[in-house]
């Protein structure tokens, strides 16, 4: 089962200020 | 907002640097509630079941991860970090940067009945603590505690400010592709936070001291409180708040 996508990953990768 | 001792001192320039990328109280304060706000139209314009006093606490936990991550990016240091070792410091920290938050909050609230939201709601501790179990009232209580034992030595906002970063960048955490650089960056904002206490204190010795003894207190604490999240969140009564759980587990592991 694919593992979720981490949030947190997600968060630390977003463009500055978004 | 706190009281800060106004100096004309020759203040480490480190300190001034992170106090300068502090985030605004209050912009965070009314992103949350408004969150919250929205929160608690949904359920009420929906069917699913309101949410319990613990309930809106973990989502206010969980909006406030939202913010000690916007803080951690923010941070110089922080950036020089790869996305891997970010998640690592963050895993390994979160919830003693959520407890300082809250005990912090404490320690600048003058009355002594009630306990201070991040939202800038008041709760009354005598109601909370009788709805509270055994387990949460003890740690409501040594929460308490701690920010007596900070207000008495008079705790200001820059030494909070210096906590935060000795917390996030634990030179304990291991698997780290740049180990070297956390413990480097550890002990320049440990020397900064000594040189502070020595220039802003200096009738007081051994303040650098009695910080870090503070700091493995309130550690303690914030593992107590992972504890009674994981206990909470196997029964099934922690709300599906993403990053919360995300952080639990991660810690967990």
């Amino acid at each position: 089962e694919p593992e979720e996508p981490s949030l947190l990953k997600k968060l630390l990768l977003a463009p500055p200020n978004s | 907002s706190s009281p800060t001792p106004h100096t004309g001192l020759d203040l480490p320039a480190l300190v001034l640097e992170f106090v300068r990328c502090e985030q605004d109280e209050l912009l965070v304060r009314s992103k949350i509630s408004t969150h919250l706000a929205l929160l608690q139209q949904n359920q009420s314009s929906s069917s699913t079941e309101p949410l319990t006093t613990f309930g809106l606490m973990c989502h206010i936990a969980d909006q406030t991860l939202f913010f000690i991550v916007e803080w951690a990016r923010s941070c110089n240091f922080f950036k020089e970090l790869k996305v891997g070792d970010q998640m690592k410091l963050l895993h390994n920290c979160w919830s003693e940067l959520l407890v300082l938050d809250y005990i912090s909050r404490q320690v600048h609230h003058d009355e002594q009945d009630t306990i201070l939201l991040i939202t800038g709601q008041k709760v009354d501790l005598t109601s909370l603590l009788t709805q509270a179990g055994v387990t949460l009232g003890e740690l409501v209580r040594g929460a308490r505690q701690l920010a007596q034992r900070l207000q008495e030595l008079q705790l200001d906002c820059r030494e909070i400010t210096c906590f935060k970063y000795l917390i996030l960048f634990n030179p304990d955490v291991k698997l780290l592709e740049n180990q070297e650089y956390v413990e480097n960056v550890y002990h320049q904002v440990s020397g900064a936070l000594l040189e502070y206490t020595l220039c802003v204190y200096p009738q007081h010795v051994d303040r650098f001291s009695q910080l870090l003894l503070h700091l493995r207190e309130l550690r303690v604490l914030s593992t107590q409180a992972e504890d009674y999240l994981s206990y909470k969140h196997l029964n099934g009564e922690v709300p599906c708040n993403k990053l919360l759980i995300e952080m639990l587990h991660a810690k967990r592991a």
